[in-house]
């Protein structure tokens, strides 16, 4: 374990605090994408699968079960309790168009070829898109709240932190994964627009509002 | 990438 990983982590749980919290004093789910935490909770699913076969640490079980039952409870919220102000017309991306090609990809590129590998592989390359269906309603809506951003911002920090996370490891341990790698700077890269925005616009007080 | 190699990241 690494200051950047711990970070990163933390970042992760709190973009995922910041947008149950949202949901939850609001009452409301307006702005964000069902679709998005519905493959969340897939890449969750996925990953850690490896709960009952492999035991890591105490922390990475814990946090493990935290990610697992936050975002099945977003998913509750967002299609269960507060469905009335789930915005339907602007929350189309088309995700079987991000999952098929995950699948795909698992099953060609992994590090090898058994039924926990391939899933966990699936799931390290559609958490790289997972954000798109967010990230397209926003800019279909053509602006997000302030803490929809914010939400958006931890979320897009977690993995950039990583890569420091991959960097450190490789130079002190010489360790590295390139799967994980290659998927995490692509998952970075998508957040590029949006962190120029937020650090332009978000942070000076101004509403986060994309280019149509 | 060895077999066992387990997956010690979130």
């Amino acid at each position: 374990m690494n200051i950047f990983r711990l970070t990163g982590d933390l970042a992760h749980l709190i973009a995922i605090i910041i947008l149950l919290h949202k949901i939850w004093k609001s009452r409301s789910c307006a702005g964000i994408s069902g679709k998005s935490q519905v493959l969340f909770a897939l890449v969750y699913t996925t990953r850690y699968l490896d709960l009952v076969t492999s035991y890591v640490s105490i922390y990475n079980t814990f946090m493990k079960f935290v990610f697992l039952a936050t975002s099945y409870a977003t998913i509750y919220l967002i299609y269960v309790k507060f469905k009335a102000t789930y915005d339907h017309n602007h929350d189309t991306f088309r995700i079987e168009f991000l999952i098929l090609p995950s699948l795909a990809l698992a099953l060609l590129i992994n590090h090898y070829f058994n039924f926990l590998e391939v899933l966990w592989t699936f799931s390290i390359y559609l958490e790289s898109v997972a954000i798109l269906p967010q990230l397209f309603m926003v800019s279909k809506t053509g602006e997000a709240e302030s803490i929809t951003s914010h939400y958006l911002f931890a979320l897009g920090s977690y993995r950039a932190l990583y890569i420091l996370n991959w960097i450190y490891r490789y130079a002190t341990e010489g360790h590295y994964d390139l799967i994980a790698i290659v998927a995490g700077v692509v998952q970075t890269v998508l957040y590029c627009d949006f962190f120029y925005l937020y650090i332009t616009k978000v942070l000076k007080g101004k509403k986060l509002q994309l280019p149509a | 990438f060895s077999n066992m190699e387990l997956h010690d990241e979130l």
